[in-house]
């Protein structure tokens, strides 16, 4: 473990729980792309069934389970609870234009063919377009509340940290995942363009507006 | 050397 991997999973824990408040606190899911949370819950459920095979650490468990759980009480939020509240007509992206190609995609470049392997190789390529749907999501309303904006902006800085993590842990332990590392590299790109507005529009404090 | 065995980052 090393300060940047810690950063990194602070700040994705910090992500999820600030959408998991934000939906909770204002009973509203307005804004908020149901598909992308069906994404990422189904990415921790992919990753993470080591949990029933293998034990590494107390705060690998935990972390496991913490994101697991709220992943799904994300959704349960959007899909049942507030249903009423959830934009449709917005959330609009096709997602099986991901989920298919990711598929195939971990079928054809993994580490190895075992069916482990394989599911945490369509959980990486998946994680590293599962926010399209909500960028798409917001290019479409043409902004997006200051509150989603804190949530994406923590949810891409956690995958930024991952990047130096690997950095360093090449540099300093030889380990290095070609896969993790270019489906990261992939990720992180796709929220360059909302770094940069977030950034400078930071100041205006109002709603962001992005280019439609 | 590669990925390792065992996976133990999140």
């Amino acid at each position: 473990m090393n300060i940047f991997r810690l950063t990194g999973d602070l700040s994705h824990l910090a992500a999820i729980i600030i959408l998991l408040l934000k939906i909770w606190k204002t009973r509203s899911c307005a804004g908020i792309s149901g598909k992308s949370q069906v994404l990422f819950a189904l990415v921790f459920t992919t990753r993470y069934l080591d949990l029933l095979t293998s034990f590494i650490s107390l705060y690998n468990t935990t972390m496991k389970i913490i994101y697991i759980g709220c992943a799904y009480a994300t959704v349960y939020l959007i899909y049942m609870k507030f249903k009423a509240t959830y934009d449709g007509n917005h959330d609009t992206f096709r997602v099986e234009f991901l989920v298919v190609p990711v598929g195939g995609l971990a079928f054809l470049v993994n580490h190895d063919f075992s069916p482990l392997e394989i599911l945490w190789t369509f959980s990486i390529y998946l994680e590293s377009v599962a926010i399209l749907p909500q960028l798409f999501m917001i290019s479409k309303t043409g902004e997006a509340e200051t509150i989603t904006t804190h949530y994406l902006f923590f949810l891409g800085l956690y995958r930024a940290l991952y990047l130096i993590n690997w950095i360093w842990r090449f540099y300093f332990e030889g380990f290095f995942d070609m896969i993790a590392i270019v489906a990261g590299v992939v990720q992180t790109i796709l929220y360059c363009d909302f770094f940069y507005l977030y950034v400078t529009k930071g100041e205006s404090g109002s709603n962001k507006i992005n280019p439609a | 050397t590669t990925a390792k065995e065992v996976k133990d980052e999140l």
